[in-house]
């Protein structure tokens, strides 16, 4: 899996 | 988007609503931490900051326009409007024993070493102790308006609910984020003791009260 790079949650 | 996270989004909205409802309706704040609010405050502004420099959707950023509106009003009514009802004796949780370590943990443990991202981490790690205010007045004055229980209820479901959709991120689209996973889990775990007796005080008509 992916570590988060843009963060699109809130 | 899944229907966890945005069941949690509009759970998180529900809760902001409901407080400055309660606030503006009785036109008081008493039994409501002026500092969880404040602390919520800062956590919107570093995590919203992208607001300037990324675009996502219009959901995103709509919510993040009123999330951060609605923090502020919310500080605005507190310390401002309603400054006489503000029950500032009650409120003295310690916000630096909080914010300095956060502080200090995002400059540690981050996904990238750069201003923003810096602010995000620290938005995330705040976020998941901002409550300890609320929960340290309630603990502190042993009972509870209904109504205050009913938006603690929501803001915390919301954080559960993004567990969820972390859960469901990670099987369907290989997507996960350490930092906001565990936070969450430290921020829904914060909670528990409320959900508690939420579910058997609340739910069952009776008002929130601990034990002398």
């Amino acid at each position: 899996a992916d570590e988060a790079a843009a963060h699109d949650e809130l | 988007m899944n229907v966890f996270r945005l069941t949690g989004d509009l759970s998180h909205l529900a809760a902001i609503i409901i407080l400055l409802l309660k606030i503006w309706k009785s036109r008081s704040c008493a039994g409501i931490s002026g500092k969880s609010q404040i602390l919520f405050a800062i956590v919107f502004t570093t995590r919203y900051l992208d607001l300037l420099t990324s675009f996502i959707s219009i959901y995103n950023t709509s919510m993040k326009v009123i999330y951060i509106g609605c923090a502020y009003a919310t500080v605005y009514l507190i310390y401002m409007k309603f400054r006489a009802t503000y029950d500032g004796n009650h409120d003295s949780f310690r916000v630096e024993f909080l914010v300095v370590p956060v502080g200090g943990l995002a400059v540690l443990v981050n996904h990238d070493f750069s201003f923003l991202e810096i602010l995000w981490t620290f938005s995330i790690y705040l976020e998941s102790v901002a409550i300890l205010p609320q929960l340290f007045m309630i603990s502190k004055t042993g009972e509870a308006e209904t109504i205050t229980t009913h938006y603690l209820f929501c803001l915390g479901l919301y954080r559960a609910l993004y567990l969820l959709n972390w859960i469901w991120r990670f099987y369907f689209e290989s997507f996960f984020d350490m930092i906001a996973i565990v936070a969450g889990v430290v921020q829904t775990v914060l909670y528990c003791d409320f959900f508690y007796l939420y579910i058997t005080k609340v739910l069952k008509g009776k008002k929130l009260s601990l034990p002398a």
